[in-house]
């Protein structure tokens, strides 16, 4: 349980999920 | 008789010389370097100079250290390095000496603020670093002024707050006077856990470019590779996880990640450099084979480590 909790933990550092037409979009769009 | 090469190298908590052949190899001298400190996690360290164009490079194992850019000097300077980092601490990191130089690393990274840490973590990491110095509080040796010499906090918490550098040091006090009994290699290991969940922890980053041009950041870790926007190292906008990519490669300055679905377009960003695209490349089979080793059984050689560490 505690490693799933540090596991979650660390995930939030991450980027939200999302389809690669939508990591395109978002990229050319900066 | 060839005539010996002197170098230097500096880990983090010592300053070593040797002399090596002229065909002594990377690999030849990390390992001397590594046999000389005691460590046996060797996977996560690496050799970093400074090469004759003024780049922070990691030395190749495969090639001879004279061939590789570095600065003609006497003695070759290198700096012994934490070059990957684990996806959990308290999980992976097996040996003390790793735990150490993995602590006095990350802490240097926070106080020159590489690492963004906010005021709040600061006070309380400090601590973690004063019970690992000093160990328990006592207040006949420990009396006032006792962390006057420290350096204990990212200058910028110093500058942007109020609080005098007494008032800072009177929280931090405070909390290692709590730490009270933790031994100095847990209270490393506490230092490191809070460290890890720190934004910009053991993230690479790179300036690149979309195809507008627009300046961005990339960052490489344990996991993958993120995209932040230019002012904002904080929160990545666009991440690729290992588990999603097929295949990396670069052509000049351009690129290419390709994703596990074929039917999905490839995602390609630029570098200012064809030596930049080198090291994200490198950089990224680091941390995958990393990534992949973890989620296999522990080699034999892992899990006798482990053992004695049990012991």
């Amino acid at each position: 349980e505690a490693k799933e909790k540090a596991h979650a933990k660390r995930a939030k550092k991450r980027a939200p999920q999302m389809d690669w037409d939508k990591k395109h979009q978002l990229f050319s769009n900066f | 008789m060839p005539k010996m090469v002197n170098v230097r190298v500096t880990t983090m908590d010592a300053e070593l010389e040797f002399s090596i052949l002229p065909s002594t190899t990377g690999k030849q001298l990390f390992d001397q370097v590594s046999r000389t400190v005691g460590l046996r996690e060797l996977w996560y360290f690496g050799l970093l100079f400074v090469n004759n164009k003024g780049f922070q490079t990691w030395l190749k194992f495969d090639k001879k250290v004279i061939s590789q850019e570095v600065k003609k000097e006497v003695p070759l300077q290198f700096r012994f390095r934490a070059k990957f980092y684990p996806e959990d601490v308290a999980e992976e990191l097996i040996q003390e000496v790793t735990q150490k130089l993995f602590f006095l690393q990350v802490k240097e990274d926070i106080l020159t603020d590489e690492v963004y840490c906010p005021p709040e973590s600061a006070v309380l990491l400090a601590s973690y670093s004063v019970q690992a110095k000093f160990g328990d509080f006592n207040k006949e040796t420990h009396q006032n002024g006792y962390l006057t010499n420290e350096r204990l906090l990212p200058k910028r918490v110093l500058d942007q707050h109020k609080l005098s550098k007494e008032q800072w040091e009177q929280r931090i006090q405070t909390w290692h006077e709590e730490h009270r009994a933790m031994l100095k290699e847990d209270a490393m290991l506490e230092y490191l856990k809070i460290a890890q969940d720190l934004e910009m922890y053991g993230v690479n980053f790179f300036d690149i470019k979309n195809r507008k041009g627009t300046e961005l950041w990339l960052g490489v870790d344990a996991l993958g590779l993120n995209i932040y926007e230019k002012g904002d190292r904080l929160t990545p906008k666009i991440g690729f996880p290992w588990s999603e990519i097929r295949n990396i490669s670069f052509n000049d300055k351009k690129f290419i990640i390709k994703p596990i679905d074929k039917k999905a377009p490839d995602f390609v960003f630029y570098a200012p450099r064809l030596g930049m695209n080198k090291r994200i490349l490198a950089l990224c089979m680091g941390n995958h084979e990393l990534y992949m080793k973890r989620r296999k059984p522990d080699t034999i050689e892992v899990q006798q480590m482990k053992t004695k560490a049990r012991e």
